[in-house]
């Protein structure tokens, strides 16, 4: 059996959102510890990896590691349903069950609840490495979405310098070019933090790192990190509950 | 154009 109830259910309906344009299908992995998800997007450019530890919920239950295939557009319409404060309640058998019940209830005496068709999804799990990066920063959410945003409308690939003057954007297009720096700050509504051991400059798609940013409504802050020739990773921390990482293959000259 | 790199050429598969 599996029965968990998040008490903030807009937190999940926040992930389905950030996920949804990039995975189709994706598991559900639910164990005692977390409910996981591990998906590549379609074009194996980049990867999905959200975590909610079962402290996130309240009345946990997973009695075995279990693979919920959802359809995320299909949980999305489900989603859509739900009251702004309401809570859910996910419940599902252990033998390999067909549907996913969700339960939303609100501080009215409405209590809703909906069964999702589940799909057995063949994955392909990536072995990620726990390395330290060489550099990392910490920036608003908002304001990496407005960089990633604004330098979309000059060319589609965005090189991303990590130096000792700060973090650069850059966009080079037919029409012109821009640079964007964002500078170490202590200001509180505004923090930048940079770490960084050695300076590392990376290309990327920005059509991916906007798709990373319709995570921004589940994290006040976004950390970036890189270190030369592999994927960055796009990290939006839930609390002290979980995350949402998006991983980005480089693009490379040729 | 810089070329797009896979993401399987970085991670292991498991």
């Amino acid at each position: 059996m599996f029965e968990a109830q998040l008490v903030e259910g807009k937190t999940f309906k926040a992930i389905i959102e950030a996920i949804k344009d990039l995975v189709v299908d994706c598991n559900l992995d639910c164990s005692e510890e977390e409910v996981a998800i591990q998906s590549m997007d379609s074009a194996h450019v980049s990867l999905v990896a959200v975590r909610l530890s079962a402290s996130a919920f309240s009345n946990y239950r997973c009695d075995r590691p279990n693979s919920l295939g959802i359809n995320t557009a299909n949980m999305s319409k489900i989603l859509k349903m739900l009251g702004k404060d309401d809570s859910i309640t996910f419940k599902a058998e252990d033998e390999s069950p067909d549907s996913l019940t969700m339960l939303f209830e609100g501080g009215k005496s409405t209590i809703a609840d909906f069964e999702l068709k589940l799909m057995d999804i063949e994955t392909e799990q990536l072995g990620i490495p726990d390395t330290p990066y060489q550099c990392t920063i910490q920036m608003r959410a908002d304001e990496f979405q407005r960089i990633v945003r604004d330098l979309q409308v000059l060319g589609d690939t965005c090189t991303i310098s990590c130096g000792k003057e700060g973090v650069r954007f850059s966009v080079t297009g037919a029409i012109g070019n821009g640079n964007i720096l964002v500078r170490s700050s202590d200001e509180d509504k505004d923090k930048v933090t940079i770490n960084m051991e050695e300076p590392v400059e990376l290309n990327f798609a920005l059509r991916y790192l906007n798709f990373f940013t319709k995570a921004t409504p589940l994290a006040e802050n976004v950390v970036i990190s890189m270190s030369p020739d592999v994927p960055v990773v796009v990290e939006y921390p839930i609390e002290e509950f979980g995350h949402v990482k998006f991983y980005l293959a480089p693009k490379i000259e040729e | 154009t810089p070329m797009q790199n896979n993401l399987k050429e970085f991670f292991a598969m498991v």
